[in-house]
């Protein structure tokens, strides 16, 4: 464990805890992609299918469950919750996320680490992740203005695999066998995805501005 | 073979 991944860790724990106060607060899911949520679900069942056969440590355990059972939850209340599910955006979360699903399972197919049911499951759900943002990006840009948690939440999604990308540069560096090219060139492509919010994001901040991003 | 090192990150 280094800095960078205990900070990326942390980053991707409190976008999570930012979507949740979002949603309570507000009792509202306006501007929330329920798509985007059921994405993340399927990336943390696809990837964390280990959790109970391998053990790495007690915070890597209670992080996979932290993980899988928010983004379960807030799928649940989207879909479920009688007050919250009436403010989802459904005529603008329109994304079809259906081919995202099978382009990175087609891609899991064709490159993985091992031709394993594990290993392949592991590389669909970093494949996955890698997009899992787009029906949020494009329901940002339907939706007009955002309201500060719902960007925020996207603001540290987005640098939370930023951060993992040092923790790969640093893990390269310090460890002598470390090479995983499937996840840094994944988190690249996902970290690059949020260019353009991240540059609308530190301009409405430096204009003090509310955060909007062009259709 | 020690599982490699890499599936410890979440």
């Amino acid at each position: 464990m280094n800095i960078f991944r205990f900070a990326g860790d942390m980053t991707h724990l409190i976008s999570i805890l930012v979507l949740l106060l979002k949603i309570y607060a507000t009792k509202s899911c306006s501007g929330i992609s329920r798509k985007t949520q059921e994405l993340y679900a399927l990336v943390f069942l696809a990837r964390y299918v280990d959790i109970f056969t391998e053990f790495i440590s007690v915070y890597n355990t209670i992080m996979k469950i932290v993980f899988i059972a928010s983004t379960l939850a807030i799928v649940w209340c989207m879909r479920g919750h009688r007050v919250v599910r009436r403010s989802y955006d459904k005529e603008l979360d329109t994304f079809r996320h259906y081919f995202l699903i099978a382009a990175s399972l087609v891609l899991a197919l064709l490159v993985h680490e091992k031709f394993t049911f594990q290993e392949i499951l592991w590389a669909f759900s970093i494949y996955l992740e890698a997009v899992a943002i787009l029906p949020q990006l494009v329901l940002l840009q339907r939706s007009g203005n955002v309201d500060n948690l719902t960007g925020q939440y996207v603001f540290f999604l987005g640098a939370y695999r930023g951060l993992y990308i040092l923790n790969w540069i640093y893990r390269y560096f310090t460890e002598p066998h470390f090479s995983r090219w499937i996840a840094c060139v994944s988190g690249l492509v996902q970290t690059a995805l949020y260019a353009d919010f991240f540059y609308y994001y530190f301009l409405s901040w430096k204009n003090n501005a509310k955060l909007k991003l062009p259709a | 073979k020690k599982k490699t090192s890499f599936k410890d990150e979440l």
